[in-house]
């Protein structure tokens, strides 16, 4: 479902380069669960938003379940990334000016799913990561966690066939942890694949496989061996 | 230099109310070194918030340094602040259309530090930090570990009698988490009080003090047994 080639990233600030990604080349099939792990600063996030095709390599290709993704246009790219993809962001981008509930209903909005159903499967998701009590808040009445899991009901609500975690239990504590864990695997069983960042080993240890960065390449890629 | 008793924050939201902090009791000694955990929403940001004087409660007393702070006016208060507190936010709060380095001389350029001096030390915290390469970089071309980074040098630059570090190290892998942590002991070495809010165990194991919250109440408050 992703395939990248070679990738490069390079910012510019004036005159100076920062390559972000020198050379990063992986694949993920249908269905896989993947960890990426890493050094602060190694290339795992801007990685991420290429994969969410939320920004574009400099150099490489990059195909989104078998598309092209440079050759698109915007529109197709947003329908596609937008019925594809899920994504939990590291700082979790939530709509500061609406509450947790509508900021779970945005995907389904896009998708043009009615409101009824929306509200429902948003109300649903936000029972899910224990967040019941706190629909109506907006996230700036909300704790860091709370604010986290947020971002992930947003992510998985539409169920999507590529699911893309960046650090999605940072703020967490070991018991939301693992109730978030579970959600994870069990969209996992249902056949969706997931690459999740992560730079604690037991978060990593649920993935089959594990990609570990380092100064912007992937320097090794390797089955879990716990599995 | 930490003093509160039966601290109660309630959140109103229209008619509703929501108790953050139900009864909130704990001090801390000058050149102590606490940690706090407990699950996500039981109080312990909006307990830092009022420790960090950038929140008041509801009800209850709090003393900072022997000043009961709710008779301080807000200049009196910003100073104290100011002068004793260096803050570590759980999401960061950075200065996004600043670079790093001017980031980090806030505090200092708040307390009258001529600019020649506050260049050098906060240029001295970053290298600490592991942003030597990064000072001119504005946040959003940062990463997340390196954000947090920022913040953290931010905080300690001033060498605070009391640092408060909401999740300081959320977004580092455990190379960056061991070398932050180094900081703050010579930081507690020098004398300092330090509070960290974590919910990682191996953060919270430097600390000789352990506070566990659980429904906006302190639910233990007990020594380190490894120390
Ligand atoms: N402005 C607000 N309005 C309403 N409720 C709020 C507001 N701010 C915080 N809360 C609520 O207060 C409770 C405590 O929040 P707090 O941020 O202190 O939790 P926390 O222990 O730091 O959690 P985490 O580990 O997730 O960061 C939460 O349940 C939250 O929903
Ligand atoms: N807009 C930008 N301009 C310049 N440099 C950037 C920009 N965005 C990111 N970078 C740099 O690219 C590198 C990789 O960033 P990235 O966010 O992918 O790291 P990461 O592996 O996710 O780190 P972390 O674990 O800290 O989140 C960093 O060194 C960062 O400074
Ligand atoms: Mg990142
Ligand atoms: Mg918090």
């Amino acid at each position: 479902i992703v395939f990248m080639e070679h990738i490069q990233k390079t910012y510019w600030m004036g005159q100076q380069a920062f390559p972000a990604l020198r050379d990063v080349s992986l694949s993920v099939a249908a269905g896989e669960y993947v960890a990426i792990i890493g050094p602060s600063g190694s290339g795992k996030s801007t990685t991420m938003h290429i994969m969410g095709c939320l920004d574009t390599p400099s150099a490489g290709l990059y195909q989104l379940d078998g598309y092209d993704v440079s050759k698109l246009s915007d529109d197709d790219l947003a329908l596609l990334r937008n019925q594809k993809i899920g994504f939990v962001f590291q700082s979790f981008n939530l709509l500061s000016r609406t509450s947790a509930i509508e900021n779970v209903e945005l995907p389904m909005l896009y998708a043009g799913v009615p409101a009824k159903v929306r509200h429902q499967r948003a109300q649903d998701a936000l029972v899910q990561v224990g967040l019941e009590s706190r629909m109506h808040h907006k996230p700036n009445e909300l704790s860091g966690g709370q604010q986290q899991r947020v971002a992930i009901a947003r992510a998985l609500v539409t169920h999507p066939a590529l699911i893309l975690a960046d650090e999605p239990t940072g703020a967490l504590d070991s018991q939301s942890t693992e109730e978030i864990m579970g959600l994870f695997q069990n969209l996992h069983d249902q056949g969706n694949a997931i690459v999740m960042v992560t730079h604690e080993l037991d978060v990593a240890h649920h993935a089959h496989r594990i990609i570990s960065f380092k100064d912007g390449v992937v320097q090794s890629d390797v089955p879990n061996p716990d599995f």
